[in-house]
């Protein structure tokens, strides 16, 4: 009960810094969702695909999707180029939209896909699976 | 997609606050369109041909080589680093290290089963000729190797089971007036007792037809006692199967490739 007290505590006051800080974009609510990466299973059987797709039969693609707000922290991978661009927006926030939540690094996946009756293919599409996410 | 862009911004709206938000459920037909626009996009905009009343089946040999591939030679995670060697298997169609290193520089590798192709003019001795339809090659497509696959069956009711033969592959050339004029591609021996997928170079052949469509006149296939004690013989009689055997031993070619890098959607 103590240690919860604390907890509360220590929230409640870093919640207060945050409505003090006048670098805070007001638009934005303190527990919007921040940049993350988020599941999203691309999947070629629901799309009935899988009469020239022989393999796979979906694939893991993930997105980015969240908010660059300031602070940048370190886990939305910023760029310096981002920063720059939250405090010029927070500036004028009608001129200059805030950076966007975007994948950082991507990865491929290979297709084996029908051509013809006989013939097939193996195709290795690049920067098909969100890796990572960051703020650009 | 710039198309898929244009439909897409019907659907979804900014709020005002850097967020996109649906803006109202898409039809059947919109979900569609867009479907296309994403097979578009992965190069694989309409079905393919003559499937519409049987779906092709994974039991040939060409499709049934690259499932191999796909499931034992390409990495889980399907990251930029190949699989590590010892983890790599050679699976039922024998792959060597060389087939393993062009697989890992290939963003492409395609199957082209072989076709009996009649070429006015091609006579045929004891040989067998292959004919493989390579239009289907993405223009820009840089080609690493090409492999002509055989399977050598045990299977073989005469005399000519054993010993060893010579299985040489040649570019037809020229058709006039009924002469054939062959080019040597790669020769390949094979020993009695010995069962399983033969592998031809056949990397200039494949190069010379997609840049010369009209110079594909197929490869010859001769095959001869190795110490040349007799003349030509039949493939089958030393057990090769041809294009009419069990299909998963069918006799197909393999072309590896690196991408041009050029997206290839085509324009509906």
């Amino acid at each position: 009960q103590k240690r919860d007290a604390r907890r509360k505590k220590k929230s409640e006051s870093s919640s207060l810094d945050y409505r003090n800080n006048p670098y805070t974009d007001p638009g934005v609510q303190y527990n919007s969702r921040t940049c993350k990466i988020q599941t999203l299973y691309v999947s070629f059987r629901d799309l009935k695909w899988q009469d020239w797709i022989i393999a796979p039969d979906g694939y893991d693609a993930y997105y980015c999707s969240g908010e660059c707000n300031f602070p940048l922290n370190a886990h939305m991978n910023a760029t310096n180029h981002a920063i720059v661009q939250t405090l010029v927006h927070l500036v004028s926030p009608g001129k200059v939209p805030k950076p966007c939540c975007a994948p950082t690094k991507l990865s491929p996946i290979s297709v084996l896909y029908f051509l013809d009756e006989s013939n097939v293919i193996l195709k290795k599409y690049k920067n098909m699976v969100v890796k990572s996410c960051g703020c650009h | 997609s710039t198309a898929a862009a244009e439909r897409m911004s019907g659907l979804y709206v900014d709020n005002g606050f850097d967020q996109t938000i649906v803006h109202r459920v898409i039809s059947q037909r919109e979900k569609r369109e867009v479907e296309h626009e994403i097979l578009n996009l992965l190069g694989l905009p309409d079905r393919p041909k003559n499937t519409a009343a049987r779906p092709p089946q994974v039991k040939r040999s060409a499709p049934k080589f690259l499932l191999d591939i796909y499931k034992n030679a390409l990495g889980e995670d399907e990251d930029e680093k190949p699989i590590g060697e010892q983890q790599r298997r050679a699976g039922e169609f024998d792959l060597t290290g060389q087939d393993f290193r062009a697989i890992d520089q290939s963003d492409v590798i395609m199957t082209f089963a072989a076709r009996n192709h009649h070429v006015p003019g091609v006579r045929h001795e004891r040989g067998k000729r292959l004919w493989f339809d390579v239009s289907e090659v993405p223009p820009g497509e840089h080609i690493i190797s090409a492999e002509l696959r055989l399977y050598r069956s045990m299977d073989v009711k005469n005399w000519r089971k054993n010993g060893s033969y010579m299985i040489t592959a040649y570019r037809v050339l020229k058709t006039e007036n009924g002469t054939r004029e062959l080019q040597y591609v790669d020769a390949v021996n094979t020993t009695a007792g010995k069962e399983g997928w033969l592998t031809l170079n056949v990397s200039e052949a494949l190069d010379h037809w997609v840049n010369n469509p009209d110079g594909n006149k197929g490869l010859y296939l001769s095959v001869h006692p190795a110490d040349r004690s007799v003349h030509e013989v039949r493939p089958e009689d030393v057990g090769i199967v041809g294009f009419r055997g069990n299909p998963d031993k069918q006799p197909f070619m393999v072309g590896y490739f690196k991408s041009s890098g050029i997206r290839e959607s085509k324009v509906r």
